[in-house]
């Protein structure tokens, strides 16, 4: 579950079709090299909203089909899907892998699956991270000789408009969607395609923080460049970018400092100020739509008996600043400065931070030195734009992620990276290779 | 042989960003440890 529970399918944005079954059954599926099972909704998903929304398995049309029946179940960062293990032919553009296990879904609660493009997902990575051990697709596709080379590349474009969004192929590379020569860093633990990075440059500067080396993984399951928050932090301050509870944290200190001052001078519990200026107390007006949050509101206050929000963390987390500042003996002006620059420091929901789309002219580069040699993202290549025209938004597309030992602390190369870089998976020499895409 | 899969590529939307932000402050009221992180913890059901 540790490793599992990673994934973030909120921005996923790269999908491709495959067939199950015997005549063939189409799913949209994303193509994930940071999980390592492969699972589709399935006819015996009857009380998850998202499988009325999606295609689904139904093994009874299936002439290939083989009964297996153990359970299973996959926590992911943002929803967790269950069900059971099945078998079948599954068919990848022309290739047919036969006996593949996978995972008919029969529960796919929450709103993410709901929402997304993708019916299933099929992990492209190692069997060591296999929920039930199942043998992944790649590896019986590798066995049952169907590609010469053991070895699949992506090319995402990033420039996508319209059907071309990019390209999987497996069994080698398509020299069409590179330049030069890739840079090959070997596997270091097999799980995900997992390697060593070196440092980390803004704009040329070594920030020095992986001069001694970090473990890093080629996601193509994940959208953006996840490291950990202290380097993450420096980045995204490097490149103006700022979270959602940090700003929320920087209008509490402008509007309510004072009043949270003279609270606890005058002896207030530092936990009830926030409910007391009404930050902690969900009233309905934050957010983005009044409607919707108040049903989730309901909802959640039924089992939980209330809720915190972005606003409330940040408040407490200022009152508890400003109260420490306070036994320092500072001036009100220099505990409310204090907290001010603290705000910065604030992670936000799903890591990400949020820049200005008309910046982008005065963000700096940033490199990651892979295998010796420093591979650049420019401003436009890891600025992600949601939305069009006015109402655009536009998010950093460097996420913060502390992931704990033995694991972490660990770099994902997500989508960011690799529609910048065309990567190669070599299963047979065990190494990741990168080069201009 | 070289198997080709053509890719789509879907673009990022603000509906998206709302249900999810929508989970997440389920996932909040849920679950202690995804207040931070998120990482995992249980799930509400549909």
């Amino acid at each position: 579950t540790d490793i599992i529970a990673l994934k973030n399918f909120m921005d996923a944005q790269y999908y491709g079709e495959i067939g199950i079954g015997t005549p063939s059954q189409k799913f949209t599926v994303i193509f994930d090299t940071g999980s390592s099972n492969l699972w589709v909704p399935s006819s015996h998903c009857y009380f998850s909203v998202a499988c009325f929304f999606h295609s689904k398995y139904k093994s009874k049309q299936s002439s290939t089909y083989r009964k297996n029946g153990t359970s299973a179940e996959i926590h992911y960062g943002t929803g967790a899907i269950s069900g059971f293990y099945s078998q079948d032919n599954v068919e990848v553009g022309d290739l047919v892998v036969k006996h593949q296990d996978f995972i008919e879904a029969t529960k796919e609660p929450g709103i993410t699956f709901l929402a997304a493009k993708f019916d299933g997902i099929l992990g492209l990575g190692f069997q060591e991270i296999s929920v039930g051990k199942a043998i992944p697709l790649w590896y019986n596709m590798v066995d049952q000789g169907l590609v010469n080379e053991p070895i699949f590349s992506f090319w995402l474009n990033r420039d996508a408009d319209g059907e071309e969004g990019g390209e999987l192929v497996f069994g080698g590379v398509d020299s069409d969607h590179f330049k030069g020569k890739h840079t090959y860093v070997p596997v270091t633990q097999k799980g995900y395609w997992q390697f060593d990075m070196g440092d980390v440059l803004i704009d040329g500067q070594t920030t020095g923080y992986c001069s001694a080396g970090c473990a890093a993984i080629a996601d193509s399951g994940t959208s953006l460049f996840v490291g950990p928050t202290t380097i993450i932090a420096q980045i995204n301050h490097a490149i103006g970018a700022s979270g959602v509870v940090s700003q929320e944290c920087k209008t509490i200190v402008s509007q309510y400092g004072q009043t949270i001052l003279e609270m606890l001078i005058a002896e207030t519990q530092p936990q009830k100020i926030c409910s007391q200026i009404g930050f902690c107390t969900f009233d309905g007006t934050r957010g983005i739509s009044m409607g919707i949050e108040s049903i989730v509101d309901q909802s959640v206050d039924k089992s939980s008996g209330g809720m915190h929000d972005a606003m409330c963390t940040a408040c407490e987390m200022a009152v508890v600043w400003m109260q420490n500042q306070l036994t320092r003996n500072q001036t009100q002006e220099q505990i409310l400065d204090y907290v001010n620059q603290l705000c910065d420091r604030l992670p936000s929901p799903n890591g990400e931070s949020a820049v200005d789309c008309s910046s982008l002219s005065s963000m700096p580069n940033i490199s990651f030195s892979i295998g010796g040699k420093l591979f650049d993202l420019a401003p436009k290549e890891y600025v992600l734009k949601i939305g069009d025209g006015v109402a655009a938004q536009c998010i950093s597309g460097f996420a913060a992620l502390d992931i704990p030992p033995p694991r972490g602390p660990l770099w994902i190369l997500g989508d960011v990276f690799m529609g910048r870089y065309h990567t190669v998976f070599d299963y047979g020499n065990l190494r990741v290779g990168f080069a201009e895409a | 042989r070289l198997v080709r899969i053509g890719l789509k590529k879907k673009k990022l939307d603000l509906s998206n960003r709302l249900s999810e932000q929508i989970e997440y402050k389920e996932r909040q009221a849920l679950g202690a440890p995804l207040r931070k992180y998120h990482v995992r913890g249980n799930l509400g059901e549909d």
